[in-house]
């Protein structure tokens, strides 16, 4: 019940938030009921599923650090059994907000806890940092996935974020077990694809998912529609992508 | 004497390092003395010009945060005429390290003071967020130049940053003025470029830099060999456009 599941690196432009989205999309299409939860100011997952500038608040921000219910700060989505607690400018200033409160490690793992009963997956997005927000969302998730570009400043930020994780596991003690790394935006047309795709399989072995989201133009089309890939085109790589890595999380997650 | 240049856009991904290294590059071999200020807990400015991990620290949270004397924290790079500060994880708790800090905003500000007589150019790369560290960019900043992938995420970022960056000028008084957008990453087989890219041109006018930055996998690879794009291919799509861009952003600092 509620099985909650972090997109995190700090590393941007990673593929975070295509794949928390479609993620969440794809587990709602097999009749799961889903929760995602945006976590970053820039909104991206909110706005990739059609919500508007003006329908954002109450969101995340509100629901952690206003005390509004977590419950009023969910919508609807188009896709029948995803519902989204939307991102906004307000989670801009959170690690300030956060910096004096107590247990700011855990705020967002008690706003979800009333919730948990009501998804059978929770996604979590979060912003291309390590601050509190990641965080928050590390403490609260059963497991966290790694997006990664096989590409030298993703492969450095990937050997970064692994040792900050660590750290933070060791710190306060909880967070969700890893569930893998996902390469994405994979290119075999150049050579640093296969080279650095290479070298994390070889360091990071079968902690990679198999399942690989190769580049495909229509995963950048379609959050200018509102729309997942399932719904924007659904014969594209990029969805049979999405389709066959949900499955492979699926088994990962019940071999826990 | 020290004219400072920012690199800042809170979405993730877009070029901010790539576009930093290679102006601070291009600067050094038109004779310029350059100080590139690594901002990022990535420490990716610092990994793409060379600099290894174990070889990071003094760097710019201890002259920031720690207040270890900022010259002790600059370093020769292998590029004459171009010195770096790099950045480490330890940037990555500034926000609540310094959430009570007095004048927060302008800590970076002073430890540049002293430094600005000795560079002709200071280029400031920062992380992908809002937070204290870009603040502290935009107010120690004479410019600001924004990199922009042409999708639709990296247009909606867009919309963001230039809100916030209103919100900051008139909180604190004090930012740099707007070099302008430059178009990364724009590949032309893609119609999201043709449309996006001139959607932003449309909305934003002259503030959009005539240079583009096309795809080129060369800009990809230079990194990993901790060499700027000049260095690494200086025939070659990217080379020759960041020289371009450079000379269209002294032509842009020269009207002021
Ligand atoms: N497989 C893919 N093929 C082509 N484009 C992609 C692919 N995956 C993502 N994109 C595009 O790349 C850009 C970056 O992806 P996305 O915004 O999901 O990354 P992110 O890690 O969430 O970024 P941030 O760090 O800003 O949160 C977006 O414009 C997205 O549409
Ligand atoms: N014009 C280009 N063509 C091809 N690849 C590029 C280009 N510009 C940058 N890249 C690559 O795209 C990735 C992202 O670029 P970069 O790291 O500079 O973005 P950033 O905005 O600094 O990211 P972050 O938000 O994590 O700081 C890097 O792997 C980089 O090598
Ligand atoms: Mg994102
Ligand atoms: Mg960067």
């Amino acid at each position: 019940e509620g099985t909650t599941i972090a997109l995190v690196n700090n590393k941007g432009g990673v593929g975070k938030t295509t794949t928390a989205v479609n993620l969440a999309a794809c587990l709602a299409d097999d009749g799961h009921r889903v929760l995602l939860v945006d976590l970053d100011a820039q909104s991206s997952a909110s706005l990739s599923l059609g919500l508007t500038r003006a329908n954002l608040f109450p969101g995340s921000a509100e629901a952690i650090l206003d005390g509004v219910q977590p419950r009023d700060a969910i919508r609807a989505s188009r896709i029948s059994g995803l519902s989204i607690m939307p991102g906004s400018m307000s989670l801009a200033s959170a690690d300030i907000y956060l910096a004096d409160v107590e247990n700011r490690e855990l705020v967002l793992h008690s706003a979800l806890k009333q919730l948990r009963s009501e998804y059978d997956f929770i996604v979590l997005d979060c912003p291309p940092s390590l601050g509190l927000l990641t965080v928050n969302a590390l403490t609260s998730a059963d497991f966290f996935l790694v997006p990664v570009t096989p590409d030298y400043l993703g492969f450095e930020g990937l050997l970064n974020l692994m040792d900050a994780v660590d750290r933070i596991k060791a710190g306060i003690g909880k967070a969700g077990s890893f569930l893998g790394i996902v390469l994405t935006m994979a290119d075999y047309r150049q050579n640093v694809t296969k080279e650095i795709g290479g070298a994390i399989r070889q360091k990071y072995g079968h902690l990679v998912f198999l399942t690989e989201i190769k580049v495909n133009v229509r995963l950048k089309e379609a959050p200018s529609f509102g729309k997942a890939i399932n719904e924007y085109d659904k014969g594209c790589s990029g969805a049979k992508a999405y389709r066959e890595f949900t499955k492979e999380a699926l088994k990962r997650i019940d071999q826990g």
